[in-house]
């Protein structure tokens, strides 16, 4: 079930001086962070459902007003969605672990097929606040990328290649089998300034832009390019 | 070689593509501005011949190695980020970051696989050096909460008799440490994860961000601190690289105490991220199969 527990007796068995100092026997930190892992990937599951049945409602109605058909049909405005959506809409987010590491298979994967990416995110503050947001994201199909926030705003974005460090880093992970696959290493990042509600939610699209939208009219909002000097 | 100004419309960076070094920061608006340079260099551990050895619980350090020549530096440009890339070593490499709009550096620290070979544990700091004129006193925090002052060599209850004058002086940092001159400038540095730090001279702060030792320190883990790819802990084959962040504030008096704990809780509970493929408005329609 989803659930925060594994992740409480984790964090309860952690308190012990040797987990919070590192002072133990290798296969004793090993077991701690074995324990840790197992239980943020419980914790997450149950995270990541709850955004996203609250995430693709609005998602449905911000469709909604615009007219558009929602792959679950028109919601009426206040309607919930059901135990199947929710399940349907949870295994549609992915929380990525090695975000700093510019690895991130879901964001990846969906720029490489040239879909658009669904950034939900939650602020546990009980405050207002902004920060700067790097989604990795591959090339190879577009270039072209907009950001918009969960009114349609188009938001000012940037396209940075990660740094060598994260080349490097994403090299060892790689031999160390952590990574499985490259697929999942990004050699770009889509960065943007996000600005999130006290202890609520909100999303962001990211949509890549190509072929005949490009021929037209001048596309608005697209991310700038980096400029980039070395000494 | 230019000197090359960098600003998020809030902090003024300027950088030495001579040195490939730190400059200066400064606030806008504020009328605040302090030399700042990140350094990066390490201690050599001590392995216990005569004397304790460096350990999970022991930090004895037996000399430190630092890098005065110039380094690479790389900078990369744009309306939302700036980033400073720095590579000291192929295992020691800062990336800092200036977002748009943003009061605070973000200094991305990379270390990692230490340098093994000589058979000597090594303890990574990275050193942020100032004018700030703060004497022998620094402040780091109790567990996220207040802030406690520190003096270099000295303990408020007893007579210390200092025989580590490095290690008998660094403290646990859970969330940040700062020095301050006297109603004066305040240089804090929040941490992203628990470190060790400390000042110890004048305008520094310096906070130990990796360790890799190849003696045990006999206080009953009977184990070297040496955690290797390969996994096992008595063999030499390259130890782990580790990436965290800290996060630089320059600010006056009147700001500094409530800007450093907001600060400290933003990195504390940062937004929590998660993705997915948009199917809504804005999207691209599915592809053609």
């Amino acid at each position: 079930p989803m659930s925060t527990k594994r992740l409480e007796m984790a964090v309860a068995l952690l308190q012990h001086h040797d987990a919070i100092t590192g002072t133990a026997k290798q296969l004793v930190a090993d077991d701690y962070h074995l324990r840790l892992s197992k239980g943020m990937d419980e914790a997450g599951d149950a995270f990541r459902k709850e955004l996203a049945s609250l995430a693709f409602a609005e998602e449905a109605r911000s469709s909604q007003q615009a007219g558009l058909e929602h792959k679950w049909g028109l919601l009426q405005p206040n309607a919930t969605l059901q135990n199947e959506d929710v399940d349907h809409a949870g295994g549609r987010l992915g929380l990525c672990h090695l975000l700093n590491a510019s690895v991130c298979h879901p964001t990846v994967e969906m720029s490489r097929l040239g879909h658009s990416i669904l950034v939900a995110m939650y602020n546990p503050l009980g405050w207002p606040r902004t920060q700067g947001i790097r989604v990795p994201i591959d090339t190879n199909f577009t270039s072209n990328w907009t950001v918009t926030d969960a009114s349609g705003q188009v938001v000012e974005s940037q396209l940075l290649p990660v740094s060598n460090s994260t080349v490097d880093l994403q090299n060892i992970m790689l031999q160390a089998d952590i990574l499985g696959n490259l697929t999942a290493a990004a050699s770009y990042e889509l960065v943007f300034i996000a600005a999130a509600p006290p202890l609520g939610y909100t999303t962001y699209t990211l949509t890549p832009v190509w072929g005949a939208q490009l021929s037209g009219a001048p596309v608005t909002g697209l991310a700038a390019a980096s400029r980039s000097r070395s000494w | 070689q230019p000197l090359v100004q960098l600003s998020s419309g809030v902090i003024d960076v300027s950088v030495s593509a001579a040195t490939g070094r730190l400059l200066s920061l400064g606030r806008r608006g504020a009328n605040l501005a302090a030399d700042l340079n990140t350094e990066v260099f390490w201690y050599n551990s001590s392995d216990g011949q005569g004397h304790e050895a460096s350990g999970a619980y022991i930090f004895r350090p037996d000399g430190s190695i630092g890098i005065t020549a110039p380094i690479p530096i790389e900078i990369v440009e744009g309306p939302v980020l700036t980033e400073i890339r720095q590579e000291f070593r192929p295992w020691a490499k800062l990336t800092t970051r200036i977002w748009k709009g943003a009061e605070f550096l973000e200094v991305e620290w990379t270390a990692g696989p230490l340098p093994f070979k000589d058979g000597m544990g090594h303890e990574l700091v990275i050193r942020y050096e100032s004018n700030v004129t703060s004497g022998d006193e620094f402040y780091t925090d109790s567990n996220g909460r207040e802030m406690l002052k520190r003096k270099v060599n000295f303990r408020p209850t007893w007579n210390l008799d200092v025989k580590q004058p490095v290690a008998g002086n660094y403290y646990p940092l859970t969330a940040a440490i700062y020095i301050e001159e006297e109603a004066g400038r305040q240089l804090a540095v929040v941490t992203d994860r628990a470190q060790g730090g400390s000042s110890l001279k004048p305008g520094q702060v310096e906070i130990m961000v990796h360790r890799r030792v190849f003696h045990d320190d006999a206080r009953g883990v009977a184990e070297n601190l040496n955690e290797t790819m390969c996994g096992c802990t008595q063999c030499n084959c390259p130890g782990l690289v580790t990436r965290g962040s800290h996060y630089l504030t320059l600010q006056g008096p009147s700001t500094a105490a409530s800007y450093r704990r907001t600060l400290q809780q933003l990195v504390n509970d940062p937004l929590i991220l998660t993705f997915g493929k948009a199917s809504g408005a804005g999207a691209a329609q599915t592809l053609p199969s």
